[in-house]
């Protein structure tokens, strides 16, 4: 079941879809940005169905009130199927910062379920050509 | 919704 009742705070850009351009003989990067409208600082991490097919670039981090970041997220070459719809997802899991962060794995680790917020984006994959 | 999917920490590099 869907753990998180707090509604996303951080605007993303795109809001559902990554999409990946081929040819996917080398690296494909999509650009993700994370925009914080509220008054507080936001930690965000990412976290992927496929872990060991992307790089994600930061994977994780904190965003101060109004600002925003740009993440880069890196698909490893494979060899494309265009009958096989993709079906990686990512998820971006927030928390309204604590005042003091001593060890974010801890904060992670001892967040409660409705203090947690989640953004779900699904993977699509194009040819040039498409 | 209903989410099977199972959602794994995203790495800075493979």
């Amino acid at each position: 079941a869907n753990m998180s009742k707090l509604e996303q705070i951080l605007i993303l850009d795109p809001p559902t879809d990554l999409k990946f351009k081929g040819p996917f003989t080398d690296v494909v990067t999509a650009n993700l940005k994370l925009m914080n409208p509220s008054d507080k600082r936001v930690c965000f991490k990412v976290k992927t169905t496929a872990p060991r097919r992307y790089c994600v670039r930061p994977n994780s981090g904190t965003i101060d009130p109004g600002a925003s970041i740009n993440i880069s997220v890196m698909l490893q070459p494979f060899d494309y199927d265009p009958n096989e719809k993709s079906k990686h997802k990512f998820m971006v899991q927030t928390i309204f910062a604590p005042t003091t962060i001593t060890d974010t794995e801890a904060m992670w680790k001892d967040a409660k379920p409705d203090e947690l917020m989640d953004s779900k984006l699904r993977c699509v994959f194009e040819l040039p050509s498409e | 919704i209903l989410s099977e999917d199972d959602f794994y920490d995203a790495l800075s590099q493979t």
